[in-house]
């Protein structure tokens, strides 16, 4: 869930 | 993480580091557009909040640091540093903030993922990213000659954007659900922003030049 939500993006 | 989105975060973080080296060293601000700066220290403060509440990775942890520490450091150089505050052309840096910041807080309101604050904050940042650059451009078009430091400034930034443009296709064939349309539009319309000065850029390297921005 948390790597496909984009808030992994900078 | 694919080399897309690294490339894109390291040119980032470069162009940040010029901006800061420009600065520290020559302790000047010349053509830098305060606004910009301003609205970036608000893009990075609304979508970096999540760093109390979400851990993703260490790398991710130190670039938000970084980009928050610098944002608001290159603020205060510009406001408060006795030598560098001086050089900072107040007269020709007219943006106002809040024509950019109201209506892409109102936008995030509008249009987000989730009605929760961390997300319409995200959202808001978003659209404010996109349009945070638009200060930057104005002041290079009223002051057309334009420094190196500068000029590579705003090149990297742009880089930076297309870079993460290359990211969202690859991500979006290589991870299954990866569809983001809110960070995909807003990131559309920032790169397309800087397309009139890549334009010059490329001219400028071409023609061994000055970057000059026509009037």
């Amino acid at each position: 869930e948390q790597e496909d939500d984009g808030h992994d993006e900078l | 993480m694919n080399i897309f989105r690294l490339a894109g975060d390291l040119t980032h973080l470069a162009s940040v580091l010029v901006l800061l080296l420009k600065i520290h060293t020559i302790k000047s601000c010349a053509g830098i557009s305060l606004k910009t700066q301003e609205l970036y220290a608000i893009v990075f403060a609304t979508r970096y909040l999540d760093l109390f509440t979400t851990y993703i990775s260490l790398y991710n942890t130190l670039m938000k640091l970084i980009f928050l520490g610098s944002s608001f450091s290159i603020v205060w150089y510009i406001r408060k540093h006795k030598i560098v505050r001086r050089s900072y052309d107040k007269d020709q840096d007219t943006f106002r903030h809040y024509f950019i910041v109201l209506p892409c807080f109102v936008l995030a309101l509008i249009i987000h993922e989730k009605f929760t604050v961390r997300e319409v904050l995200w959202a808001f940042s978003l659209y404010l990213e996109a349009v945070a650059i638009l200060p930057q451009l104005v002041l290079l078009q009223r002051t057309r000659n334009i420094d190196n430091l500068t000029g590579q400034y705003v090149f990297l930034l742009g880089a930076y954007r297309a870079l993460y443009i290359l990211n969202w296709i690859y991500r979006y064939f290589t991870e299954p659900h990866f569809v983001h349309w809110i960070t995909w539009i807003s990131g559309l319309v920032q790169t397309l922003l800087y397309a009139d000065f890549f334009y010059y850029y490329f001219q400028s390297m071409k023609n061994n030049g000055k970057l000059q921005l026509p009037a």
